[in-house]
Parts: structure tokens; C-alpha cells; sequence
């Protein structure tokens, strides 16, 4: 038997708008210790990982590790159908081949039940393995968004480059250049709008507008967002969910041929 | 021009 009740239905709709331009299809797994998935995109240039932990939830029951392979896109179809403010409990048997989704609203007035079908999908695990980063940037989701938007109009490709000076964007194509410089910013008021780097060498690296622009759909999870890069290894960008656990993205970098 | 390896060149199959 597997039961996981979230008051907060919103924060899984939040993690399904962030993954489902990436991913068709995804399994999630199932444990004692919460619900994980990893998925490459079509194109297995980028790695989406989440994991929401047991202890975010507000009910958390497996008995037995459990794979339920969803397609996403029937999976928003599903969530479309509850309200901003409704609970969700998923649950499933053992070794069943259908999830439940049911929403209860605030005053317990409305309550609906979704069956979906689940599907059996080939699962390749990737070994990530454990990294000693050049430089951890941390700033603003929203200014993170808003500068991969601007500088998309540019080019395919944002160079990231960071300095203990700060950290810089930048942009070309036909129409031009667009570069964005960020300096270290620390709010102690207002954590969230700090911009802070954590140093060890200074590192450039290419990455593809159209992955960054994806990952930005993550944006309402978090109010800031992390960046790690290190010469030669994918870049991670990670959003913390708040209580419950994080989604980060892993990106290939553009390198010459 | 650049080039863009699959991100299972970084992170082998367990």
C-alpha cells in the first residue's frame, strides 16, 4: 500500500509545471523515504532529479518500494482538475497498474477522485557522481529567469563566466551582444534577494538557452535558485522545495569539437 | 563551433 497526502496540492502541480517540458514520461519511485525521480530529456542532454521527502508530507505511507511510470502529460490533465488551495491524496496498491488522485478543498465541500493508468517504462538510472565545484552561485529565481529570457533573444547559447568580481551572462547572435553582470549582494534582511558566491577558481561555460529557459519553469518552487559549475561536468541547477524536499537539473555543456 | 555531448557521457548507467 502506498498513501502520500500533501495539504499543499499546489506544490506538486508547481513540480509538474517545471517537468513536464523536459520529460513526456517519468517514473517516480516510491520508498520509505519519500518520492524520487530522475529522467533524462528526449534529446539525453539534460537529467531532471526530484526528490520530495517522507517527512514534507503531511501523511507518508509505503509498505513496499514501488515504480509507478506516468505519462505527464495525463498527470497535468489530472491536476488541472483540482483547486489552488485543495489537499491531495495519491495512493496506490501493491503492484497495481492505476494511481488514485483524490482533492479535498479547504472546508471539505468538494471532494474528487482521478483513477490514471500507469505504465511500465525502461528505467536507466545515471550514477551522479559527487563533485568538488569551482563555483556555487545562489541568487534570485526570478532574476535568474528574467536574465536567461533576455538574453535568449540573442542566441542559442548563454556563456556563464563567475569571478570572485561576481557573475556574468552573456549572449551573441546576428542581432548583437547582451551581457548581465550580477555582483555579490548579501541581504541579511531579505535572504531571498541576496546574490552570493561561493568561490574556489574562476570557470566559463556554454550551455543551451533552451534547456535554461526550461528549467526557469521551476521558478515558483523557490524563491531563489542554485547554480553549480565546475570546467568539463554539467552544470546543476537546483531549486529547493520548501519543506519537502528539491528539484535540481543537470545540463551538458557546449564544448568546441 | 561548439558541440554538445548527451549527459550519459557524464553520468554513467548504474
Amino acid at each position: 500500500m502506498f498513501e502520500a497526502r500533501l495539504v499543499n496540492s499546489s506544490t506538486f502541480r508547481k513540480v509538474l509545471d517545471a517537468i513536464k517540458d523536459l520529460l513526456n514520461e517519468a517514473s517516480f519511485d516510491c520508498s520509505e523515504n519519500g518520492i524520487q525521480l530522475q529522467a533524462m530529456d528526449s534529446s539525453h542532454v539534460s537529467l531532471v532529479s526530484l526528490n520530495l521527502k517522507s517527512d514534507g508530507f503531511d501523511k507518508f505511507r509505503c509498505d513496499r518500494n514501488l515504480t509507478m511510470g506516468m505519462n505527464l502529460t495525463s498527470l497535468g490533465k489530472v491536476f488541472k482538475c483540482s483547486g489552488a488551495d485543495d489537499t491531495v491524496t495519491m495512493k496506490a496498491q501493491d503492484y497495481a497498474d492505476t494511481v488514485t488522485f483524490m482533492f479535498e478543498s479547504k472546508k471539505q465541500d468538494k471532494i474528487s477522485d482521478y483513477e490514471m493508468k500507469l505504465m511500465n517504462l525502461d528505467q536507466e538510472h545515471l550514477g551522479i557522481p559527487d563533485t568538488e565545484f569551482s563555483c556555487i552561485i545562489k541568487m534570485p529565481s526570478i532574476e535568474f529567469a528574467r536574465i536567461i529570457r533576455d538574453l535568449s533573444q540573442f542566441g542559442e547559447s548563454i556563456v556563464i563566466s563567475c569571478t570572485k568580481e561576481g557573475v556574468k551572462f552573456s549572449a551573441q547572435g546576428d542581432i548583437g551582444t547582451g551581457n548581465v553582470k550580477l555582483a555579490q549582494t548579501h541581504n541579511f534582511d531579505k535572504e531571498e534577494e541576496s546574490v552570493t558566491i561561493d568561490l574556489q577558481e574562476p570557470v566559463a561555460l556554454t550551455f543551451a538557452c533552451q534547456y535554461l529557459n526550461s528549467f526557469t519553469k521551476a521558478t515558483p518552487l523557490s524563491n531563489q535558485v542554485k547554480l553549480s559549475m565546475c570546467e568539463n561536468v554539467p552544470l546543476v541547477v537546483e531549486y529547493q522545495i520548501p519543506e519537502l524536499g528539491h528539484l535540481r537539473f543537470y545540463l551538458a555543456p557546449k564544448i568546441e569539437e | 563551433s561548439k558541440h554538445q555531448k548527451s549527459i550519459r557521457d557524464y553520468f554513467k548507467t548504474n
